[in-house]
């Protein structure tokens, strides 16, 4: 563990919470894409399948069932409880084009051959364009709550912190993930319109807009 | 083992 990859999963961590509190607080799960939420659960219960059979750590369990835990209470929350605050006819990203070629991928590419294994390359692959139906969404309605930005901003920037983490092994342990490389860069990437509004928009105190 | 015989970051 080193403070790139902690800083990473505190800011995952933070984004969650940032999420529920818009939920709870404004009692509305508006502009947010159910979507997105759904995906991320899939990648969550496809990725720690190891919690059954491997130990890594205290912090590793614990993240592990906190994510899989409050992204399955997200869905409760916009699919149950804020219901009626849910609107499915915005949130139009048709999202078989991404399980269908992120399940190809983990087919091909992989670490070893076994169900857990391209689960998890499926789940990696999954994360990095799972936030698209979100974005599709603001890029529709051209705008976003405050606090919805700040959550899509600490969930960009975990990612984001990965990289340097990545790099830092590199050089410390020698160690090179290629599959969770890549992934992240596209992952992060796909967030860089988004941060380019959050800090010239947001961060000096103006709403999220987006250009008509 | 490789060092992704298991998976340790989230």
């Amino acid at each position: 563990m080193n403070l790139f990859r902690l800083f990473g999963d505190m800011s995952h961590l933070a984004s969650i919470l940032i999420l529920v509190h818009k939920i709870q607080t404004t009692r509305s799960c508006r502009g947010i894409s159910f979507k997105t939420q759904a995906l991320y659960v899939t990648v969550f219960v496809s990725r720690y399948l190891d919690l059954f059979y491997d130990w890594v750590s205290l912090y590793n369990f614990f993240m592990k069932v906190f994510f899989i835990s409050s992204s399955c209470y997200i869905l409760y929350l916009m699919k149950m409880k804020f219901r009626p605050t849910n609107d499915p006819s915005i949130d139009t990203f048709r999202i078989e084009y991404l399980l269908g070629p992120c399940a190809i991928l983990a087919l091909i590419f992989h670490y070893k051959f076994t169900v857990t294994e391209v689960l998890w390359s499926f789940s990696i692959f999954l994360e990095s364009v799972a936030i698209l139906p979100q974005l599709f969404m603001l890029q529709r309605t051209g705008e976003a709550e405050t606090i919805t930005t700040h959550y899509l901003a600490a969930l960009g920037a975990y990612r984001a912190f990965y990289i340097p983490n990545w790099i830092y092994r590199y050089w410390t342990e020698d160690i090179v993930d290629p599959i969770a490389v890549t992934s992240g860069i596209v992952q992060t990437a796909l967030y860089l319109d988004f941060f380019y509004v959050y800090f010239t928009k947001v961060l000096q105190g103006q709403k999220f807009e987006l250009p008509a | 083992d490789g060092p992704y015989e298991h998976h340790d970051e989230l």
